[in-house]
């Protein structure tokens, strides 16, 4: 069983996991050409 | 027999429940680790295109940061005095770039419609761009087939190779779409 | 606390300026070279003459950046814009306040000069590290992440770059980011515990601890943030149900291994006690990739090869790779006083029957044993027992290592232990097994020789499962794991077939036939 300590970081990790970080996050905003992701049919190339 | 689950039977008891809720065992069982969208059979590191532990795929080129000279960095604030980007005004050769670069993004969509409207064509199954070859007539047309020489976009060796072709209609996609928010 | 009047209005508008400095059509080269004009109209305002005054300038604009972005958070909660929200006007008030602080680091004191850079550098961390951890206490479930990820990522870019004035700060810069990421690390912040995992995974974060910075000096803290961020995962991988939240971070960090794995192996085995000894034993895929890896320039014998001479190769007799502080793998203690004289003189026999006292834990209902006690005199007595072998010209084999004070301690663990104790011990022992070398090597024969010994077949069939739990999952498998399996099943003098387990039920005998098939 999770002791207290363990539960309530539990709660706060699972609070974090409904707003989580996203792509562009981790990058400099693109001015010009913002990364804009969206689903492409899969048989176009993904990589 | 050891009766816990410290024996074999213990074991055993994972390896059935597996059969049932994958989920229960996914730490005893692990996952099939070359699905998780990293390139692990490639030569060379892939710790520089590593899009983060939550991303399904590697970083696109244009996702990565690289030292360039101040001049080619665009201040946020000119953005909107420059010129909007306008497909219909760009030769092909830049709208295979942007179909092959910006993949999983709106501008792959675009860039694809743009070609369409200039009568190229997707095929769904070989995965390249087709176009007619002028002066190169048509050896067979069905209602459902043609068959002839045509133009297709080599996206290695970014050219266009004539070939010979039994095109599918069935298998060249239609106009695409963009998402309708865009 | 105690800002002097008039503080907070200065410093937005200070922060206003410098905004339409970023809107104004310079280009990057321009708004560098015009930053003195900037600092100067801070200094008319009194807020670089003195340290307490920048402290407070940047506690109130860090402050303002995370209640902008809240304020963001908040309406689009409120409104939800039609389109998807665009993540990019989050990112504005933190962009530019840290552009600020990256050129007044950069532009204080002459380049020769880096203390009163790392000083601003190290005062700003401390900051965002500040701010968060408050906020983190005051919001609660409430608490988002975002503004501090941004905060701390663009910071890191900038300090990252390759600039000449950079360039002689680089390790203090990233010891600077390391000792921030401690500080919020999971188990202290756990609502910040996906965006912390970002920025450490981060491939520019990757490239400067694991590649750029030279004699692989930032390896041990990664290595110490890595295991943070296990000890944090420990209490929710126990249970064979993972939550979502948990089996995302979980994933997450499978993937930043398998990185480490395939573009820095040696990290992995350098650090591999500590990384095992911190990862839950049921985590076995996970313990796994770690214990596979291998340096790169080693190339590994097939471990099917029919007839395979594990002694006879030539790195088995060489120690590993590791970054391991043998001495004090046991606490400086009563015990590990009675441990040494044991394997001195092996006596007095009062320590082996009283070796479970001394690991077993009373008072602490999620564990029975002392986990890592276990893993660290495993590999103390067998590091012990590789000396004395190799000082007698021997090589690890069935005759060298029995007869001895290290066996009798282990051989202890199997008779005198309950199923759980023999369970992590036969785990500390597998944990050796990794790429050619001479603890692989020990540890091999040290298995095979508990299964030969033994009094019970309940230990036999222990051994036989723990080997089976780590062979059963998904790849990889270190490859001493699998030559001492081979090994088992394969020579005769082990009667292995003869064991009522291993014809227990249909998929084990087969899971059996299929490892026997591969190797014959």
């Amino acid at each position: 069983p999770l002791n207290t300590d363990h539960q309530s970081q539990f709660t706060m990790m699972e609070a974090a996991f409904y707003h989580m970080p996203h792509a562009s996050d981790s990058e400099r905003m693109r001015v010009y050409l913002p990364k804009n992701i969206c689903q492409t049919p899969a048989y176009y190339n993904q990589v | 027999m050891i009766p816990n689950q410290f024996g074999i039977v213990g074991l055993l008891t994972f390896i059935r429940a597996a059969e049932s809720d994958p989920s229960l065992v996914s730490l005893a069982l692990g996952q099939d680790l070359t699905a998780l969208g990293l390139n692990l059979n490639s030569p060379d590191n892939i710790y520089l295109s590593f899009a983060g532990p939550w991303a399904d795929s590697a970083c696109r080129p244009q996702d990565m940061d690289h030292n360039v000279p101040p001049e080619y960095l665009i201040n946020g604030s000119i953005r909107e005095k420059l010129a909007p980007v306008r497909l219909n005004r760009y030769k092909e050769d830049l709208l295979f770039y942007l179909f092959y670069s910006y993949v999983g993004d709106v501008l792959q969509i675009a860039a694809a419609a743009e070609l369409y409207s200039r009568e190229w064509r997707y095929h769904m199954e070989e995965k390249v761009w087709i176009s007619q070859a002028p002066g190169m007539p048509m050896v067979e047309k069905t209602s459902t087939y043609e068959r002839g020489t045509y133009y297709f976009f080599d996206a290695h060796n970014w050219r266009k190779v004539a070939k010979e072709f039994h095109l599918d209609y069935s298998k060249l996609e239609g106009r695409p779409q963009l998402p309708a928010h865009v | 606390y105690n800002d002097p009047p008039g503080l907070q209005e200065k410093t937005e508008d200070l922060l206003r300026q410098w905004r339409n400095v970023l809107l104004s059509p310079l280009t990057e080269r321009e708004i560098t070279q015009n930053f003195n004009i900037y600092m100067h109209r801070m200094n008319i305002n009194g807020i670089l003459k003195s340290d307490d005054m920048i402290t407070r300038f940047f506690r109130i604009s860090a402050q303002r950046c995370i209640d902008d972005v809240y304020q963001l958070l908040a309406e689009d909660r409120l409104n939800p814009p039609v389109a998807g929200p665009k993540r990019k006007k989050y990112y504005m008030a933190c962009d530019s306040f840290i552009k600020l602080v990256s050129l007044l680091i950069k532009n204080t004191a002459e380049a020769s000069n880096p203390t009163p850079k790392l000083n601003l550098l190290n005062k700003i961390l401390g900051i965002i590290a500040g701010c968060l951890l408050q906020d983190h206490e005051e919001h609660g479930t409430n608490f988002q992440q975002l503004p501090y990820h941004r905060l701390m990522l663009i910071l890191f870019l900038d300090m990252n770059t390759s600039e000449p004035v950079l360039e002689s700060m680089n390790y203090q810069i990233l010891t600077a980011f390391c000792h921030t990421l401690r500080i919020v690390r999971p188990s202290v912040a756990p609502g910040f515990c996906y965006a912390w995992l970002e920025v450490v995974a981060h491939r520019a974060f990757l490239n400067r601890v694991m590649a750029l910075t030279p004699q692989q000096k930032g390896w041990g803290m990664y290595s110490t943030l890595l295991i943070d961020l296990f000890k944090f995962l420990d209490p929710f991988l126990r249970n064979t149900e993972l939550a979502a939240p948990v089996m995302t971070l979980y994933k997450g960090t499978l993937k930043v291994l398998l990185v480490l794995l395939h573009d820095f192996p040696e990290f992995l085995c350098d650090y591999h006690y500590g990384f095992c000894d911190a990862i839950p034993p049921n985590c076995i895929q996970m313990r796994n990739l770690i214990l596979s890896a291998f340096p790169r320039n080693m190339r590994l014998p097939d471990p099917f090869t029919p007839n395979l001479k594990v002694d006879l190769l030539v790195e088995i007799n060489s120690p590993p790779r590791a970054v391991i502080n043998y001495g004090t793998l046991i606490p400086p203690s009563q015990f590990k006083k009675d441990l040494d004289a044991y394997l001195a003189a092996r006596t007095p026999v009062t320590f082996l029957t009283e070796l479970r006292s001394n690991i077993q834990v009373v008072n602490d209902p999620a564990r029975r044993y002392n986990c890592q006690l276990i893993n660290g005199l495993v590999l103390y007595v067998g590091t012990q027992a590789i000396a004395q072998i190799k000082a007698k010209g021997q090589t690890p084999n069935m005759s060298t290592i029995a007869h001895s004070a290290h066996m009798d301690i282990f051989q202890n663990f199997t008779v005198d232990f309950d199923y759980e104790g023999r369970y992590l011990f036969l785990n500390a022992i597998a944990n050796q097994l990794r790429y050619p070398n001479s603890h692989t090597h020990y540890f091999s024969c040290c298995l095979l020789y508990l299964f030969a010994e033994a009094n019970s077949e309940a230990v036999q069939e222990q051994i036989t499962r723990m080997l089976l739990e780590r062979l059963i999952v998904n790849r990889p498998h270190p490859w001493g794991l699998l030559i001492t399996f081979i090994e088992l099943i394969k020579n005769p003098a082990y009667k292995f077939w003869s064991h009522e387990f291993v014809h227990c039920a249909p998929e084990i005998e087969k899971l059996f036939a299929s490892v026997a098939r591969s190797c014959i």
